[in-house]
Formats: C-alpha cells, structure tokens, sequence
C-alpha cells in the first residue's frame, strides 16, 4: 500500500512538466526516503535524477518498496487536470497495475481522482558516484534559460568555460558566433539573483543545447540552477525543490574527433 | 568534427 499526500500539488505538476519531453517512460521508486527516479533519454546522452524526500509529503506511506513504471506524458495529462493549489495524493495497492492520483481542492469541494495504468520498464539504473567538482556555478535560473535559448537560435552546441573572470557560454553556427559572459556577482538585493562561481580549476567543456533546453523546463521549480562541471566529466545541472528535494540532470560531454 | 559521448562512459549500470 502506497499513500503520498502532497499539500502543493503544483510541484509534481512542475516536475512533470521538466521531464516529460526528455524521457518517455520511467520508474517511479518509493520507499521510506521518498519519491524518486532515475531515467535516461533514449539516445543515453542524458539522465535526470528526482528526489522528492519522504518528510516533504503532509502523510507518507509506503509499505515496502515499490517501483512504478509510467509513461511521462501520460502521467502529465493527468497532473495537468489538477489544479496549481491542488492537494495531490497518488495512491497504490501492492500488486495492481494501475496508480490513482487524487486531487483536492483547497476548500475540499471538488476532489477528482484519475486512475492511470502502470507499465512494465526495463531500465537500467546508473550508479552516480559523489564527485568533487572543478567548478560550481549558482545562478538564476531564469537567466540560465534565456541563455541556452538565445544560444540555440545561433548554434547547436555551447562550450561552457570558467575561468577567474566567471563562466563564459559560447556558441558557433552557420550565422556566426556568440559568447556571454556571466561574472560573479554577489552584490544584489536579493541571494537569488546572485551568481556565484566557486572555482578550483578552469574548466571548458561542450554540450548539445538540444539538452541544455530540454533542462530548462524545469525553471518553474526553482528561481536559482546549480552547475557543476568537472573537465571530462558529465555535467550536472541541478533545480532544487524547495524543502523537498530536487531535480538533476546529467549530460555527457561532447568531444572534438 | 564532434563526437556526442554517452553516459555509460562515465557511469557504470548498477
């Protein structure tokens, strides 16, 4: 028996709505840490990893461990049916192929509940080992998005360096080319809107801006991205949920021939 | 030209 009651039911619909486009269909995992999940794009060029801890949930139950296989898409037209003030409660029986999702309305006059079937998914999971990273940059993440976005309408790929001046996104393509540099900037009204660059070595790496974009539809989770990169490393680009967890999402790196 | 690596380079299956 699985019961997760989640009083801001926008959150789920948030993070569905950051991964749906990367990964058709994934494993939902719960146990006594919480909700999690771990799936890679089908080319296995990246990966996004959840967690939504259990002390987030207002009631969490879960009996024994459960994975649950859902398509993204469809899971996300059924999220899409709450409301954003929406309390979601998503439900399970041991054994059954389906999963219910509750929602309730704050004054508790409209409560829905919307049954979707379960599927069977082989996936492999990875194991990520803790990495000390060269670099670490904090920013706003709205300002990360408008970045890959501008970059893409010039180029399909973004070298990302740091170095002591801050963190330089360039790109290439048939048009021209395009670098913008973000300094350290530590001296705002509010920590969120600061960038922070924590550096032991410089670093340049490239990325396809394909994924780069698809990780920013995870903007609405957090107003603040971490990026962390290591020279021939993946790397991690990190939306965190407030008080619940997060959102990460791995990229390998692209190489010169 | 580019190469796209994948992620088994870096991360074994667990």
């Amino acid at each position: 028996m699985l019961e997760l009651r989640l009083v801001q039911g926008s959150l789920l619909k948030k993070v569905l709505e950051s991964i749906k486009e990367l990964v058709n269909d994934a494993n939902f995992d719960c146990s006594s840490t919480g909700f999690s999940l771990q799936a890679m794009d089908s080319s296995h060029v990246a990966l996004v990893a959840l967690l939504l801890r259990s002390e987030g949930f207002e009631h969490y139950r879960c009996d024994r461990n459960l994975s649950m296989g859902m398509n993204l898409n469809n899971m996300a037209k059924m999220l899409k049916c709450a409301g954003n003030d929406d309390i979601i409660t998503i439900k399970a029986d041991d054994g059954s192929d389906t999963v219910t999702f509750m929602f309730e309305s704050p004054t508790q006059d409209k409560i829905s509940d919307f049954e979707m079937k379960l599927m069977d998914i082989d996936s492999e999971h990875l194991g990520i080992p803790e990495a000390e990273y060269d670099a670490i940059v904090r920013m706003p993440s709205a300002e990360f998005a408008r970045i890959c976005k501008d970059l893409s309408s010039i180029g399909d790929t973004v070298v990302i360096s740091v170095t002591k001046e801050g963190v330089k996104f360039s790109t290439k393509g048939d048009i021209g080319a395009a670098n913008i540099v973000c300094r350290q900037n530590t001296t705002v009204d509010k920590p969120d809107d600061a960038t922070v660059i924590e550096m032991k070595e410089p670093v340049s790496l490239q990325f396809a801006l394909r994924y780069t974009n698809f990780f920013t539809k995870a903007t609405p989770l957090s107003s603040t991205v971490t990026i962390s990169l290591s020279n021939e490393l993946p790397v991690v680009v990190e939306y965190k949920i407030a008080e619940m967890g997060y959102v990460r999402f791995y990229l390998a790196p692209k190489i010169e021939e | 030209k580019q190469k796209q690596q994948v992620l088994s380079r870096f991360f074994a299956p667990k």
